[in-house]
């Protein structure tokens, strides 16, 4: 598993 | 997307939505910490810079900017229409000493060091605590109406939920973000003892009373 690129949660 | 997200996301849209009606009927924004209300304007604010470079969904940019107007329109009702009614005594909690920590936590520990990732580090910190101001308020004056804690058990579910999703994206995308992770966690147990006085008292018909 990667750390997240750009955040898709609010 | 999964059910614990849109559920959480759900959960908090309710209370900003139960907060401002309750503010706006009653004319009013008795035992609601302004500092609290300040306190989620900047999280929202510096999380959701990414409003102007990044698109993810239409849901996703339609949230933020509904996120972005109730919190401005909430602190507007408290510091400008119902001012006269705001509760400065009660209302004391030194949210600098929430804010500063918060940032330099930032700025050490953070996923990227740049301009946008250390300000989404930073709100992510922040909102973590941002409720103490008004479980300090309500703790201060001993009770708190029940529409206040109908708002509080709303607010203190979505993150709770968010650790479901959390939980779910790990086990099916393999997707995890320990910054986001570790601070909701934070955030979820800073309600516990309200979420027990909730249920045990509140859903009971009873007051909320807290041991002052």
């Amino acid at each position: 598993p990667q750390v997240v690129e750009d955040h898709d949660e609010l | 997307m999964n059910i614990f997200r849109l559920t959480g996301d759900l959960a908090h849209l309710i209370a900003i939505i139960i907060l401002l009606h309750k503010i706006w009927k009653s004319r009013s924004c008795a035992g609601i910490s302004g500092k609290s209300q300040v306190l989620f304007a900047l999280v929202y604010t510096t999380r959701y810079l990414d409003l102007v470079t990044s698109y993810v969904s239409i849901y996703n940019t339609f949230m933020k900017f509904v996120f972005l107007a109730t919190s401005y329109a909430t602190i507007y009702l408290i510091y400008v229409k119902f001012k006269a009614t705001y509760d400065h005594n009660h209302d004391t909690f030194r949210i600098e000493f929430l804010i500063l920590p918060s940032l330099a936590l930032a700025l050490l520990i953070n996923h990227y060091f740049n301009f946008l990732e250390v300000l989404w580090t930073f709100s992510i910190y922040l909102e973590s605590v941002a409720i103490l101001p008004q479980l300090f308020m309500v703790s201060k004056t001993g009770e708190a109406e029940s529409i206040t804690s109908h708002y509080l058990f709303a607010l203190g579910s979505y993150r709770a939920l968010y650790i479901l999703n959390w939980i779910y994206r790990y086990a099916t995308e393999g997707h995890y973000d320990l910054i986001a992770i570790v601070a909701g966690v934070v955030q979820t147990v800073l309600y516990c003892d309200f979420f027990y006085l909730y249920i045990t008292k509140v859903l009971k018909g009873k007051k909320l009373q807290l041991p002052a």
